[in-house]
């Protein structure tokens, strides 16, 4: 299971 | 956070502004659709919760926070303001937004990055922040005539995902590990959705006429 990236995007 | 992203978020937050200055200084609300003004300030409560379980960085959490405060500010005045909504074009402004909403919520529950609450609300407000615009261009259709200051809101708007998909474009080939198929695709249909409103700006623009949409 690959980590979703964080939301850094506004 | 490359360019591309931040002068997104500009012109984001200058439509905003533009927005708010012509509520302040004309004390009118005319041509601008209430119906999406609250699709966009239920798009950053449901989106923005993540202020009190993530921090990313300063900068993101001020942009959230003002984002949220503006666009409630936004609703208020145009409900509430004893002069500000006797110009609110409601005989205009028909479009049922509680479809889009519920659309949206439906397509979140089947469609997420996991089936947890947050998740789903983050899923649900990138798919409904795509198609919050509808009532807005509906309205400026039905009206006709744009005046200026809502013209340049709708136009800094759209550029503001033009200027998101530079920016995924540049991730995608600078970063690793960038896969968010959810923003990139809901991205793109929201900047197609500005694609005819464009065109006829750019029209007023090059003969430097009055905006104005066919009917």
């Amino acid at each position: 299971q690959v980590q979703a990236p964080p939301k850094d995007e506004l | 956070m490359n360019i591309f992203r931040f002068l997104g978020d500009m012109t984001h937050l200058i439509s905003i502004l533009i927005l708010l200055l012509k509520i302040y200084a004309t004390k009118s609300c005319s041509g601008i659709s209430l119906k999406t003004q609250e699709l966009y300030a239920l798009v950053f409560l449901a989106r923005y919760l993540d202020l009190f379980t993530d921090f990313i960085s300063v900068y993101n959490s001020v942009m959230k926070v003002v984002f949220i405060a503006s666009s409630l500010a936004i609703v208020w005045c145009m409900r509430r303001h004893r002069v500000v909504r006797r110009s609110y074009d409601k005989e205009l402004d028909t479009f049922r937004h509680y479809f889009l909403v519920a659309a949206c919520l439906a397509l979140a529950l089947l469609v997420q990055e996991k089936f947890t609450f947050l998740e789903v609300l983050w899923a649900f407000s990138i798919y409904l922040e795509a198609v919050a615009i509808l009532p807005q261009l509906v309205l400026l259709q039905r009206s006709g005539n744009v005046d200026n200051l809502t013209g340049q809101y709708v136009f800094f708007l759209g550029a503001y995902r033009a200027f998101y998909i530079l920016n995924w474009i540049y991730r995608y080939f600078t970063e690793t590990h960038f896969s968010r198929w959810i923003s990139c695709v809901s991205g793109l249909v929201q900047t197609a959705l500005y694609a005819d409103f464009f065109y006829y700006y750019f029209i007023s623009w090059k003969n430097n006429s009055k905006l104005q949409l066919p009917a």
